[in-house]
Order: structure tokens, then sequence, then C-alpha cells
């Protein structure tokens, strides 16, 4: 339901300014946003560098954005309290790019009731309907689920529904408020005339016979094959869990024919990197001996390699048997590659072998760890409190998640610090650790998941009620708590939402998949954020922009900006290596400084050893020759002498 | 351990878009536009 006018619309990367006003978590929250615009659709963002038009973000009150492009230079997009929510953000987003809510649709009364004897007096006019010479809807049908939609209880005067919908499935589908729905996609991708995305790489769930061009390498002394069924397991594929007929399939790697050690291959199709890191997530189903191994490679095309160069990337062993397992590996490719997955019998008599499904590539980050949460059902059932098993963060803070499904009506998530092997040499209150927690929807490709997340950020002048820092050292601040090997622990306070989904909408979609359910955690340091945004001088001129920054080309992610006028590149850099030069051309690092800095002393060193070699060889041929004259002096002498 | 030894960041309801601008007391054009001059 977009607005008319390509006026309104803005280039594919948009440029935006994250204001210093923003809560940290909104901050990095933004920014996780941005990745699912750069996974689904063509949209892509970049650090404002002087541009005409930017997109300001800064913590207003509350979360509102303006529709499309409006040409102000800075166009504001406010996200404050309790807007930090990755949906939300997404919302506001597509706002900005040109998107009305779906409900004002023209159509719109061929799908919802309006029950305007419900609605806050006043608030009638925000349930007006939007004639297509303003709004076109691109030929898109009516979407229920957009995360443009209200909820049927926008602007409610009291406790029933302002929108009843036609179709009465859908009374508790709109307003969600996870992710993009298809057909937001589907309308985005179509306005901004998208091709491609920037992270995409490939999603396979092996039901065309051509295996996604995946192909079985000569290498090994076996070969997958794409079944629906395997006697000893799986019953079904991933993907469709047995619910189709006559499809779903996957690929069987049979180690019951061979001895140990019997290998086979299976390659993606050539793949062309552009950001320089990925992520393959598949998965995985053992139903042979417990000791089956799956290695992945990649197969990397590197100049003076026509065959590729082939580089474990992981080894999966001790794979459970009998149900399927999610994995993620963590790829850092630069040229174009294969992903290669090796499947290896193990030693020993063996009844299955393993099996793969779902495979899903793209040049995102993996999260950090998997929360495998098996017979959901009964745990639902339950109403009790699971919670995860202790992980590490990549900083060495030790944490746990609490999956609170004690409500009849929502389930709860919460993160708690717990003690861990590293806390005497970490920094408490813990700072800027952004927790993110992804409850996921298992559809078989990447981009038609709307996974259900939220971020905390753990603030270290955040106090509880009484006085104590909550992100201070669990074994000062928490309570006792054992696992379940009896081994006690100190848990810190959790800190979450009672409301992170509805059972309802859990149970809908493809969050519980053969009773599993999987929740991604990603804990990360955020603190770089806490830096001074790039603030934007005055809106500049089109000419001075156009004069300045138009003309310089910033190298290596420079980014340009007016410094009194002049257009100067501010180069970026790491922890231990940076760039310099006129236009951040030159590439510098501590290692480098290092080799130059010894060279340049040995260097010295010899030059030094040479020249006193030199010039001992000098002075003892000349004291030799002094001594010469004299002895021969002397001798003439004696011969008198005597 | 107390009951729930929990920090509820959002107060146990689940507030859209449009109710945080609201009980703000924002009167944006449908709960979160800002219009413009061209605007609707």
């Amino acid at each position: 339901n977009s607005i008319i006018g390509d006026n309104y619309r803005w280039p594919h990367t948009i440029p935006y300014v994250l204001e210093d006003s923003l809560e940290m978590n909104a901050k990095g929250v933004i920014l996780n946003a941005f990745e699912r615009y750069r996974l689904k659709t063509c949209i892509d963002f970049k650090p404002w560098s002087g541009e005409e038009n930017y997109i300001s973000v800064f913590k207003g009150s509350g979360c509102w954005s303006s529709v499309g492009n409006i040409h102000a230079g800075k166009q504001e997009l406010s996200i404050g309290t309790n807007c930090d929510r990755i949906a939300t953000v997404q919302h506001e987003f597509l706002h900005a790019l040109g998107f009305w809510h779906e409900q004002s649709r023209a159509d719109r009364d061929d799908y919802i009731t309006i029950v305007w004897d419900r609605i806050l007096s006043g608030k009638e006019h925000n349930f007006n309907i939007y004639n297509d010479s303003v709004s076109d809807s691109l030929n898109v049908p009516y979407d229920y689920t957009s995360v443009m939609h209200y909820s049927k209880t926008a602007f409610q005067n009291g406790t029933e529904s302002t929108i009843i919908t036609k179709i009465s499935d859908f009374e508790d589908v709109i307003g969600q408020r996870m992710d993009f729905s298809d057909y937001d996609l589907l309308k985005l991708n179509q306005l901004y005339s998208c091709t491609s995305s920037l992270s995409f790489m490939d999603s396979c769930d092996f039901e065309l016979e051509n295996i996604c061009g995946m192909i079985q390498s000569s290498q090994d002394s076996a070969d997958w094959q794409r079944l629906s069924q395997v006697l000893s397991g799986p019953e079904n594929d991933h993907s469709n869990m047995g619910q189709c007929k006559d499809s779903g399939f996957f690929m069987h790697f049979n180690t019951s024919t061979g001895n140990g050690g019997v290998t086979a291959m299976l390659e993606s199709r050539v793949l062309y990197p552009k950001r320089g890191f990925q992520c393959v997530e598949f998965y995985l189903y053992n139903s042979g001996s417990g000791n089956g191994q799956l290695n992945v490679y990649t197969r990397e095309y590197t100049a003076g390699h026509q065959d590729g160069v082939l580089t474990l990337q992981r080894e999966i062993r001790d794979i459970p048997t009998g149900s399927w397992q999610l994995y993620y590996v963590t790829l850092q490719v630069t040229e174009k590659f294969r992903v290669v997955f090796e499947g290896v019998g193990g030693p020993g008599a063996s009844s299955g072998g393993l099996s793969i499904d779902d495979i899903n590539l793209s040049e995102t980050r993996c999260p950090h760890h998997i929360w495998h949460i098996q017979n959901f059902t009964q745990l639902l059932g339950g109403q009790t409190t699971v919670y995860s098993p202790p992980f590490y963060s990549s900083k060495g803070y030790a944490f746990q998640i609490n999956l609170d499904l004690t409500s009849p009506t929502n389930v709860g998530l919460y993160f708690h610090l717990i003690s861990g092997a590293n806390d005497d040499q970490l920094q408490w209150p813990c700072p800027w650790q952004q927790a993110t927690m992804t409850l996921l929807d298992q559809n078989p490709d990447i981009r038609q998941r709307m996974s259900n997340q939220r971020s905390i950020t753990t603030d270290p002048k955040m106090t509880d009620d009484n006085g104590s820092y909550l992100w201070d050292r669990p074994s000062k601040v928490g309570v006792e708590a054992f696992f379940p090997n009896g081994t006690q622990f100190s848990r810190g306070r959790g800190y979450g939402t009672s409301v992170f989904i509805t059972q309802e909408r859990l149970k809908s979609r493809e969050f519980l998949k053969g009773d599993d359910v999987y929740i991604l955690l990603t804990v990360e340091d955020i603190s770089h954020l806490n830096s001074t945004a790039a603030v934007p001088g005055p809106v500049p001129t089109t000419s001075t922009v156009h004069n300045a920054c138009s003309e310089v080309e910033c190298q290596n992610g420079g980014i340009c900006t007016l410094q009194e006028g002049r257009a100067e590149c501010k180069c970026p850099a790491g922890e231990d290596w940076w760039y310099m030069g006129k236009r951040c051309e030159k590439r510098g690092s501590t290692k480098d400084t290092i080799v130059i800095a010894v060279s340049s002393t040995v260097t010295v060193f010899a030059v030094m050893l040479i020249i006193t070699l030199i010039s001992v060889y000098c002075t003892r041929r000349k004291y030799r020759k002094k001594a010469s004259a004299k002895t021969a002096a002397m001798n003439l002498e004696n011969q008198h002498a005597f | 351990a107390p009951e729930k030894f929990v920090k509820d960041i959002d107060g146990g309801i689940d507030q859209d878009i449009f109710d945080i601008n609201e009980d703000l007391g924002l009167d944006l054009f449908e709960g979160d536009i800002k219009l413009e001059a061209s605007g609707r």
C-alpha cells in the first residue's frame, strides 16, 4: 500500500545517521533490522557521507516516521522508549520507504469491518480509506499478515475489537510485529524493482530433482541420494515433515553399505560472495551408528587454483540419532566458492546413514548459540519455566535463557547472567553486551521466515529495586541455583519480557516443527556504538555537497565528510589495522609497523656493524703500516748500531 | 529465589506502536505517521 509518486522513492542504498540520543539497545536493534532488509530485499543502508537526503534515526517521543522520501535533507525517524523492537523498526522504515498502513487500502472493506463505536472518540480519522489516486496496492492481494496492519485492538475505547476480519481465522493474525510478511516483501521488491538482495545466497529443500544445482563429487567413494524416506530413518524430510504426499525430499548418504571410512561429497553450485562473511545453516539426521561424521568444506577458486582449494571449515561428530538437528557453520570466503558436505561412514557396521535437508546460505552472521528444545508440546502444557543450558558469550560472560510457559496465553523470555569460569577476569557490572534472542520460524527458505526476535542490552549503570547493580557479578547479586546434574551456581536477575510471543502465534507458522523449537542466541559487545555519531553539520546545500564530497572518492570504506567546507576522508580502522592517506588508499597495520621497526633496527645494526668493521680494519691497517715503517727504521738503526 | 527473579521490560503488556504513541499523547496521523505539508 504505497504512496504514489517516484519523487517519494529513496535510492536503493539509503544514507542514515544513528543519533547519539538513541538508546544503546535501540542502536543494535536498528542495525539488526538493516540486516533483515539486506537479506530479503535490495534495500541497503550506509552511514551518511554528505548526501543531500538521509534518514536521521533519533530518540524522539514515541515511534514514528514520514511516508516516503520527502527530500527534507535530514529526514527524521523516531525510535523512542519501548520502540526498540526489530519489527517496529522495520515498520517505521517501511513508512519511510513509502508505505502506508495496510488497512487504509482502497479495497479494505472487502476484507475487514471497522467497528466505529468501539473507537476512541476523536480517533476515527485513523481508520480512513484512501482511494487509489494517492496509494497503490501494487496489484498485491490484501495482506492480513502485513507488518503494516493495525491489530484488532487499535484505538479501542474498551476491550472489544475495533477491526473484525471477514475471514475470522485472521482475527488474531492482524497486527503481527514479528517480521516482513511475504506480501510486504513482494510489494517492497516491486516498488524498488529489486532483482536480488545483498546477503541472500542460496536456499535448498531438495524438492526439485535438480537439487539446486548441487553436484556429486568425484573425489569420494559413494554418492548422496535424493530420497523421501529411509527405512532406518528419517521417515520424512524436514521441509514438509510428511505433510504433503509425493513430496518431501532430502539427501541421504548410506553408510550401511561400505565398511568404515566410506565417504560421499555433495558440492553446492559455484557461489559469488560480496561481503566476505557467510553463514551456512542446515538440518542433519543421523540414522546410522553414532559415529557417522559430516565434514563441511569450502572449495575456493582462487587465482592459480583451477580446481579450487578445499578448506575444512567444520567437523560434525557425535550427531544425535533419530531426529533432525539444526546446525550453523560460519564461513569467511572472499573468492567464488562452493560449499562441500562430506559424509564419512564411521568404523564398524552401521545400519543407516546421514541425511541433510533445508540448506540455507547467506552473507550474514550466524547466531552464536542454539537452544534446541525438544518435546515442546508437553512443556507448553506443563505451564512451567524452562531454563536453557549455560552458554558463554564471545567476551566470556556466562548466561542462561529462561522460557516462561506459566501463562496460558503468553510466552515470556528472559536473559540471565550466571556465574562462570571467567568471572574473575571480567568487567563488572557487565557493560554493553547486547543479547539477541530469536524464536526461529523453521520455514525451509530463510527469506520466508518471520522469526520472532527481541534484544536487551546490559547497561552497567542500571540498578535494581534494592539499589544493587542489576548486571553486577551474579555471585554478588544473584541467587543460588542448580544445574540438572546438581552443580550449584549463581543466577543473576532475568531481564526480558513476559509477552515475547502469544502461545497462539507460537503454534502458527513453523516455530514448532517436529515438536522441536529452536531459540537462537547471540550476545555481542556493542560498546563501540556508544561513539559519537557522524553528527551532521547544518544540512549542506546541494551545491556544497555537490562540489565537495561528490568529487571525492574515498576508498576502502572511507567516509567523506565536510570539514570547514573541505571534503576529507575519514578512514576506517580496526583493532590492529587502519587505512590512511588522502583517500584512505593506504593500509597500515600494527604487524606492518612492527616489521618495519624490526627491519629498520636490523638494517641500522648491520650498517653500524659494517662501519665498525671497516673502521677497525682501516685502523689496524694504518697502525700495521706505521709499525712496519718503524720496524724498518729500527732495522736500519740496528744495522748501523752493531 | 523470589518467585520470578526477573525484570519485565514490557511490564506484562504487549504494547503496539500506536499504544506507545497514544500513551505519550502524540496525535500522529494513523498513530505513527508524521505528515508533511504535502501530506494526505
